[in-house]
Parts: structure tokens; sequence; C-alpha cells
């Protein structure tokens, strides 16, 4: 995950902004600043959660796969947790 | 597959239902129909039964909405979120929503409304999302035709509630296939613009050079008119067309998209009518013809003339050295052949005219 303090391109914050509300939403990652988000552990734990589930490749980053997984038409019951 | 936590499940095997409103997208008895059929498909593999109320509170209260419809669970517009049902329970437990915003269908022209509802009363019976992608009860939507359930959502609700004992025999839809099986085998396989596309059973895999994992997805999820299996196929890419051949029929592919007139049958390519199916299919760019392999035998045929070369069929085995008699799926590149049998790839030099290499089929796959 890249470093809260390096700004980021419009397309860049466009996809952590996806990815935090799929995250939230899914799995349950707690609401928080953006900024802190990024760069949080948390938020990596989170993204290898969705990316095993999905089968994809764990990394922690927010790669092209898992953006892709993230903009699928889908139900909105979380995929783990209450 | 999974199911909520504390194992969450109706105590009374007599499960209500109430439909409260309808989608303007399709007639009442379409709705009617959608969801009385995604009932039914659990009610066929577990003790439940289901009566419909029309007033009162049922157990299942199934709605249609937009944004924020009254459960601080809004939902976003057109796709993305389409639908969220509540696991067995007092009050909202079991209802069940669906976005209004979507379109809803009885086809795959859009979102169709008895699959989401079938994964949906699922959730309100007690199954969580699963990781198969050919569950019913895996998160992201894909259409699909034939029977819903796959062995891991008959296993996961039965779990819970156990098998219906009235049961007749259901045939349930086999699990996504694990790319890692060292025993995988494939049943076919092509370029498309540049990517390399697997297909296995109901699945294909998508291979891009640049992305060493590949991405599985449903045949019919990407092109509903395909049928569930695939026996061959093949890239030309000087007509930008792909040919999937399934039994004795054929569709040709522009992109993602297929080509009006189709399918057609093999046999118009030029082969005998006690040709039934055809295993691979290769285009060998370099000479203009594609290899069709039936059996033991392969064909020739050009692509120009749009005729069969004569002197075929000939013997896989006479004219491959080192390859298996019969072949599942072949793919060529930059002077090479692939062939596919059973869990073994064959790399064969078309100009050497030998087996340069031998490798586990799956390893294209990243295993």
């Amino acid at each position: 995950a890249p470093s809260s303090t390096l700004p980021l391109s419009s397309r860049q914050k466009d996809s952590w902004h996806l990815a935090e509300k799929y995250l939230r939403r899914f799995y349950g990652l707690p609401a928080g600043l953006q900024g802190r988000q990024r760069s949080s552990s948390l938020f990596q734990t989170k993204i290898k959660e969705m990316q095993k589930f999905f089968n994809l490749k764990v990394t922690g980053n927010l790669d092209d796969n898992t953006l892709d997984v993230m903009q699928q038409a889908r139900c909105g019951v979380p995929d783990i947790g209450e | 597959y999974n199911h909520f936590p504390r194992h969450l499940k109706w105590q009374n095997n007599n499960v209500t239902f109430r439909i409260l409103n309808y989608t303007p997208d399709l007639k009442k008895s379409d709705v009617d129909r959608a969801i009385r059929t995604a009932l039914n498909v659990w009610a066929d593999v577990t003790p439940l039964t289901f009566k419909k109320l029309y007033y009162g509170n049922a157990d299942i209260m199934i709605s249609f909405g937009s944004k924020e419809h009254g459960d601080h669970n809004p939902f976003d517009g057109p796709n993305g979120l389409l639908a969220h049902a509540y696991p067995p329970g007092q009050g909202i437990g079991g209802d069940t929503h669906f976005d209004e915003d979507e379109h809803w269908t009885k086809d795959s022209s859009a979102y169709n409304l008895f699959i989401v509802a079938a994964h949906e009363l699922g959730h309100a019976l007690g199954m969580g999302h699963s990781t198969d992608p050919g569950a019913l009860m895996y998160p992201v939507y894909a259409y699909a035709t034939g029977y819903p359930l796959a062995e891991d959502d008959i296993e996961g609700i039965q779990a819970l509630y156990g098998p219906n004992p009235n049961a007749r025999k259901v045939k349930p839809k086999p699990d996504a296939p694990n790319k890692c099986d060292p025993m995988l085998t494939f049943d076919a396989a092509t370029e498309l613009r540049g990517e390399t596309i697997i297909f296995k059973d109901r699945f294909y895999w998508r291979l891009h050079p640049q992305m060493p994992e590949p991405e599985q997805t449903m045949i019919k999820s990407t092109w509903p008119s395909l049928p569930n299996k695939v026996d061959a196929a093949y890239e030309n890419p000087e007509k930008d067309v792909v040919t999937i051949f399934s039994g004795i029929r054929m569709w040709a592919l522009n992109g993602y998209n297929v080509v009006d007139g189709y399918p057609k049958y093999i046999h118009k390519l030029g082969l005998p009518k006690s040709v039934r199916k055809i295993d691979a299919a290769v285009h060998i760019s370099d000479t203009g013809k594609t290899l069709l392999f039936t059996e033991e035998d392969y064909w020739s045929y050009d692509e120009a003339t749009g005729t069969m070369d004569s002197g075929y069929p000939r013997s896989i085995e006479d004219d491959f050295p080192g390859m298996d008699d019969e072949v599942d799926a072949a793919t060529y590149h930059y002077g090479y052949l692939y062939f596919f049998h059973e869990h073994i790839q064959y790399e064969y030099s078309y100009n050497s005219r030998k087996v340069m290499r031998i490798l586990r089929t799956n390893s294209i796959l990243n295993c």
C-alpha cells in the first residue's frame, strides 16, 4: 500500500475510496480517515482477507485484479462476520 | 460454503413468505414465479416447506426498494449492490430486499431475478457467502442456465436442515475446478486478442501475458448463449474471430460478442457427418491452416479457401511423434504447438517435428 504521505493521483484516490467502501461494507473495516487508512496494517489485512476469499493472489496491495472484483455487481451481504 | 455466525437457522421447517411489492420491470406473475421457483430450489434439498401469505407478518418479507429503503442499509443505484437479505430470526430476520434501481429480467439481458432471488433466499435460510465461484452463494452475480445449486450449496444447506426426506434425485452443478489440482485436465484452449483462454467445465480462465495470476469466470457470465461445456476452440487472428466447438455445433466470437448466424453445424467446415465432436483445435498462423483433432486423427482446414485439405484425416501419433494419440486442447505460439492431454502438456516444435518439453497441464495457470 502506498504511503499516506505521498500525494495520489485522482485515479488512485478513486481506487482507494472504492476499496475502503468495499472493505468497510463487506469485510468489517472500521470507519476512519482515508489518509490514515491507506497505510494502516489493518487496511492491508482486510485487502488480504478479500483477496483470499476471492482466490486472488494475496498481496495486500490494490492491484488491477482486486479492483476488478471490487467493481463487479454483487450481493450486499458481508462476506465475513455478522 | 459458509453459514452466519451461530449457524442461524429457522427452528420450524414450515417457513412463511410474503411479497410486499413488485418491480415494474416484470409482470407480477413473472415475479411470483421467480420467487416461488427460487424457494423450491431450496425446498427440494431440505425438509423446508414454504407457504405464501398475502397479509400480516411472514418469516420472509420480500420487497423491492431503492437507495435508503428503511433498514439503514441503503442500495446504491444501478449495478453495484443488487440485493441483500437477513439471516433467520425475528423481525427483520429473513427479510429479502431487491434494489429497484436494477433492471430485473427473466433472461440474460439484465439481472435475472430468479438467480438473485435464489441467492438471497439462501441467506434468508441461513447460508453465508461461498468462496466457490461455481456456487450459487458466491457473492458476485453470474448468469447461468440449468440447475442452480452446486454441490457446495447443497452441502451447506443440508448441514443446517438435513436432506429432503422425499427427495427426488437432483444433479448438482460440480464445484469450480481447482487450478492447482495436479491432475487437472483442460476442455479447450485458445488465444483471444493477446490473452489465453482455457475452458474447463462451466468455467474459463483468462491469462494475460503481464499478469501471472489467471482470472476464473463462468462461461455463461461472459457469453450467455454459449453452452455450459466447450470441446475445442481456436482463434483466427487475421479474421479476429474465435470459433468455439461443442458437440456438432460451433459458434463464432468477435471479441466478447457472438457473431450473428451462429451456431452452425461443424460439418459446414467439410467434416464428414460421422464426426460428432472436435476434441481440440488450433490455428497455425504461419501456414494459415487450422488443425482439428478428433479422437486419434486430425484434419487440416484451409482458412483462406474455407475448405478441408485433401489427404485427411491423418493419425496424430504418426504426424506428431512423441505425442499421445489423443488431444484435449491445443495452442500455438512462436513455432511451438502446445498439446494438452489429460494432466500433461507437450511443447512440440513445429519445425523440428518433435516434443521439446513435457510439463504439467496446469503449469500454465501459475501453479
